[in-house]
């Protein structure tokens, strides 16, 4: 599977989510914005209306303000696996939010994706997520499920 | 995987392993 194919089937995921501006594109995935919102569903607790007060929503062309935000997605990531589901994601290569920023860069995003992925269905309600999954196209279930399998061989309780 | 057995389909692989991860055992979120 290319990064550009996961990138795709994790956009139809991420489009299963209620939010502000459904992206429609896997370039609007890239200022953290709608990445955030999906981790303030999957765990609001955690990510708590504390947390998505420091992602900025008024993005507009900035590269500054797409990486300050990702990296807070990606901290808060690192943080829920850690804290909440107990786990370390070792061999995992982290994505550099510099180059989803920067460039789009697709292998990078596809990472970033798949952590977030892997909250959802770890998760205490990630019975609502993977039901989700399961009901969608057989194409975006696979890649989905190949995207989870590679991220449990690298966790680590 | 054989044939005609449960779980041998594309469709089974996939509905095999989204049922083994609901009863993973995980955090409390």
């Amino acid at each position: 599977m290319t990064n550009h194919e996961l990138c795709e089937s994790l956009l139809t995921w991420v489009q299963t989510f209620n939010l502000d501006n459904s992206p429609e594109t896997v370039a609007e995935l890239t200022d953290g914005v709608a990445l955030s919102q999906i981790l303030c569903q999957i765990a609001p607790t955690f990510f708590n209306t504390g947390w998505y007060s420091r992602i900025r929503r008024e993005v507009g062309d900035s590269w500054r303000i797409r990486v300050s935000n990702l990296k807070k997605v990606l901290e808060g990531i690192l943080d829920f696996y850690n804290d909440v589901l107990g786990q370390q994601i070792r061999d995992f290569k982290l994505p550099d939010v510099s180059k989803i920023a920067e460039r789009h860069d697709l292998e990078e995003l596809g990472r970033l994706l798949q952590l977030v992925l892997g909250c959802a269905v770890n998760c205490e309600h990630k019975e609502e997520y993977i039901n989700v999954i399961m009901g969608m196209e057989e194409s975006v279930q696979h890649a989905v499920m190949n995207a989870i399998q590679e991220l449990m061989s690298k966790e680590m309780p | 995987m054989e044939p005609g057995k449960p779980g041998a389909t594309n469709e089974g692989v996939l509905a095999n392993f989204f049922n083994s991860l609901l009863s993973k055992k995980t955090g409390t979120g």
